[in-house]
């Protein structure tokens, strides 16, 4: 927040106090201008001699905000084929949309009408290409209008943003992309600014984008006047920078030029952002000329800042810049531009490295993480491609897969960045895959890319999906952009720099020449952080209070996804302090302190981990052999004779060859007939009718020997009365089984009694009662015979000596 | 089903011998050359008034033909594109 200043610029333009994101209004109140886009005003800077280009559906020229800055030469109607960009007049106001985003970038200012562009020096033209059929060629005519007048060319367009869509740029248009870096603007680049896509609703990712996705453009969001995720919002790794723009129902808009000579608070969007840097680029082009289109790029991810813009996803990445993928490094300052740009150093030459080309096919499992890594020394042996630092990293990947919204894809580099190069989409149905599709991000910007890169491939299947299909990673090949050098930290770099504004009034038509007199003040240029340092920063100080600000560390540097990184006195659980690097190295998985970072490097293990001593490793599960101590964490070996125990050393529960499981002890295995005795510790003879047992008495025996039958634990040589003698098969002696209910003596197999007990008679083999029954009558024995039930055991109680007997 | 392709009645084409001989080439095959596509040099616009303008296939014909001729390095038919203001 900036306190009101009663010395600021004012302007007459009638919605001047509703620009709350340009500046502040109401003097006695705190307001939000962090983009300080008025503080660039007053350094003198505000789009003189720069031109802008929107590509649209037309603008319109003679608006009256925007007919002092039109531009001729900056336009072109390539859907009629003439000079005229005007936008065709409907009923519906349909093409609108060009002549909003013109007055962001440069409505005249102090004209007594409507808004106030960010750059209302600059001029200002629109390249009519929406309102017809769109093509390649469309698309490639209209990026190459004129592009050695045109500095900035700025699109809030792109393919669908209904979450399935995977489109960009076709082959033309890329040439038109790739010409118009290499010999526009005179061989300094020409500046392509996109909006991001507006699919947030669809949960679209903005890297299915060919457009944002491109190192050419620059990829813009929007946040809403309180920091917060406006709901069209996309997220992806390709995003450079945010502006502000309209939100919620309660959070204020954005004003500009509108249709038929009006004024709206309509426009929303992230088309309202890509202006707004286009605008402030214009402003960063004035102050110095000579930028090329990576020197504007650079000076995005230098000065944008992450302030209030709230974010899940804040990291600080190896170079120590914060970045997130809603936002990219942040809301713009267009001051910081403007200082930035004024003492601004060429970037050194642009080299690309193909870090790694992987053609190794790997399925992509359901519910799996594939992960890949590859090693890069990133072009050292090869002087004209070495990328030393960062800038663009992309990622050609070609993947079949039945559905592709089920896909993730994250890039890790060696400074432990993790860029989500996709997220699921949950309205991909697709099974066309990815077909040498590049995934871009700028997280990785300024970090050295040399070493470990890691492709992460995740599939979570959503319900629709039979989940036993498998995609495939076919190929992925990682491509470098950077230089050999760091782009500004030389000693060089350093000029001196001016301390006086570099306008005179002279230099400014009349009435704003009267407007600025006023409010000029010699501005020293103090743009570097001379507050204390973090007491854990070393001697090269910081960038801010904070210990994550520092630009060395006394101790350790401690750096990662989830920590960022930061400076520590000592490193913490889970990580090993590199003495010699100064760094946290993290211990490997599962490990809580280690000497290394390798798996068998551990010295103690976190929480559910288990130490094996043997392996100095830390496993979720105890090997072979040993068993899982809770209270040291530790894995012990089981008794020699245990192949697995349970919580004790001596509670066996499989024993080895040779043994067998006694209770829970593993005693050797005895000779047949033969029992261990553990009080003596031998094997001593079993009761002479046991074959085996588990003790010397007539009772512990388990198997009997010949010719004796198993009853009730005991070996008998005969079965006693009411018992029969039954072979087991797989037994090697016999069972006694009990007889029937009231049977005295049965047959051999068991089924039919001989003899029964007494006060029971003999019938059908079964022994029924004697009692007879008193309601036994003729109908009643009839049923008892046709029933049969006399047959069945279970009913030959029932009367049926008396019907039998009754005839 | 996956969104259909939308073919023109519009074509890129890639002749390096210069402006003249697009023109002669688009007159030999029945198009119309619209001139160079913006910037790109030798890459030229052809029109083609008896094809259909909107189709869902890539209609064969004797203006097929042009791909064949050797001053011919690369011909492309123009995909009408779905894009959306933000």
């Amino acid at each position: 927040h900036i306190r009101a200043d009663q010395n600021l610029l004012y302007f007459n333009d009638p919605t001047w106090s509703n620009m709350w994101y340009l500046h502040c209004e109401n003097k006695s109140s705190r307001c939000r201008s962090e983009m300080n886009i008025m503080a660039a005003w007053q350094r003198g800077y505000t789009g003189k001699n720069v031109v802008v280009s929107i590509l649209d559906d037309g603008v319109e020229r003679n608006h009256p905000d925007l007919v002092q800055n039109y531009d001729p030469f900056a336009s072109y109607d390539v859907n009629g084929d003439d000079q005229d960009p005007s936008p065709r007049y409907d009923a519906n106001n349909e093409n609108k949309h060009g002549t909003r985003c013109a007055g962001e970038v440069a409505a005249s200012a102090n004209n007594s009408y409507c808004i106030v562009g960010i750059a209302y020096n600059a001029r200002i033209g629109g390249i009519r290409m929406l309102d017809g059929d769109v093509t390649d060629v469309v698309e490639a005519k209209s990026l190459g209008i004129r592009p050695d007048y045109i500095d900035i060319y700025s699109a809030s367009w792109g393919p669908d943003d209904d979450g399935k869509t995977v489109d960009g740029p076709g082959s033309l248009a890329r040439k038109a992309f790739e010409d118009g870096i290499k010999k526009g603007r005179k061989g300094l680049g020409s500046i392509f600014v996109w909006a991001s896509g507006n699919g947030g609703r669809e949960r679209d990712y903005c890297s299915c984008d060919g457009y944002t996705n491109s190192i050419y453009t620059i990829s813009i969001s929007s946040t809403t006047e309180n920091g917060y995720k406006p709901w069209y919002l996309e997220e992806c790794a390709s995003t450079l920078a945010t502006t502000y723009s309209s939100g919620a129902f309660y959070e204020r808009k954005i004003v500009t030029t509108d249709l038929r000579q009006r004024c709206t608070d309509d426009h929303t969007g992230t088309s309202v952002s890509a202006p707004m840097v286009a605008g402030i680029i214009a402003l960063a082009l004035e102050a110095n000329p000579l930028l090329n289109w990576r020197d504007v790029q650079h000076l995005l991810v230098k000065t944008s800042r992450s302030v209030h813009l709230r974010a899940p996803d804040w990291r600080t990445n190896g170079a120590g810049r914060k970045v997130s993928h809603l936002y990219g490094f942040g809301l713009v300052d267009a001051e910081a531009m403007v200082v930035e740009a004024k003492k601004w150093r060429t970037v050194p030459s642009q080299h690309v490295c193909v870090g790694t080309s992987d053609k190794r096919p790997r399925f992509i499992r359901a519910d799996q993480l594939i992960r890949t890594t590859a090693h890069t020394n990133a072009c050292a042996d090869r002087g004209g491609q070495h990328v030393a630092y960062v800038e663009h990293v992309v990622v050609q990947v070609t993947i079949s897969h039945p559905r592709r919204g089920d896909l993730q894809i994250n890039l890790i580099s060696p400074s432990g960045t993790k860029s989500q190069l996709l997220g699921r989409r949950t309205f991909d149905y697709s099974n066309e895959g990815f077909k040498n599709w590049e995934f871009m991000t700028v997280h990785c910007w300024g970090e050295k890319a040399e070493g470990e890169w890691t492709l992460e491939i995740q599939d979570i299947p959503s319900q629709l999906r039979n989940p036993e299909t498998q995609g495939k990673l076919k190929e992925w090949t990682l491509i470098l952009y950077g230089t050999a050098e760091h782009p500004y930290h030389s000693a060089s770099f350093h000029h001196s720099r001016s301390r006086t504004l570099d306008i005179s009034a002279s230099d400014l038509e009349p009435s704003k020449a009267a407007v600025f007199q006023g409010h000029l003040e010699f501005i020293e240029e103090e743009d570097e952080y001379i507050g204390p340092c973090h007491p854990e920063c070393g001697d090269r100080g910081c960038d801010g209070p904070s210990e994550e600000q520092c630009l060395n560390c006394v101790h350790y540097s401690l750096g990662g996804v989830k920590t960022g990184r930061k400076c520590v006195s000592a490193c913490p659980s889970g990580f090993m302090a590199d003495v010699a690097s100064r760094r946290c190295r993290r211990c490997h998985r599962g490990c809580e302190t280690c000497f290394g970072r390798g798996q068998n490097q551990c010295s103690s293990c976190k929480r559910g981990f288990y130490f094996q001593m043997e392996t100095n490793s830390c496993t979720i599960s105890c090997s072979a052999g040993t068993y899982a101590d809770d209270s040291l964490k530790h894995c012990l070996k089981c008794h020699q004779n245990c192949r697995k125990c349970i919580g004790y050393p001596d509670r066996c529960a499989v024993c080895k060859d040779g043994f067998s499981l006694s209770g829970s002890m593993c005693v050797p295995d005895c000779e047949q007939g033969t029992f261990y005795n553990p009080a003596f510790m031998k094997c001593d003879k079993c009761h002479s009718s046991c074959q085996a047992c588990l003790g010397s008495g007539k009772d512990q025996c388990t198997q009997c020997a010949k010719d004796f039958h198993l009853h009730d634990w005991r070996c008998v040589p005969f079965c006693g009365q009411g018992f029969y003698s039954e072979e087991i098969p797989g037994l090697p002696h016999k069972v006694c089984r009990r007889c029937e209910e009231n049977c005295v003596s049965c047959e051999a197999t068991g089924k039919n009694c001989v003899r029964c007990k007494e006060g029971y008679s003999l019938l059908s083999g079964s022994c029924v009662t004697n009692h007879t029954c008193s309601n036994a009558d003729e109908m009643f024995c009839e049923m008892v015979k046709s029933s049969k039930l006399c047959e069945r055991k279970l009913f030959i109680q029932f009367c049926c000596r008396t019907c039998l007997l009754a005839g | 089903s996956n969104p259909r392709t939308v073919y023109s009645n519009h074509w890129a084409v890639r002749v390096p011998g210069g402006p003249e001989v697009a023109s002669e080439l688009a007159a030999k095959y029945g198009y119309l050359n619209l001139g160079q596509v913006g910037n790109l040099e030798n890459y030229y616009h052809f029109y083609h008034s008896k094809t259909i303008k909107r189709s869902t296939y890539s209609i064969r014909g004797t203006h097929s033909f042009l791909q064949m001729d050797p001053k011919v390095e690369w011909v492309q038919q123009q995909e009408i594109k779905k894009r959306v203001k933000r």
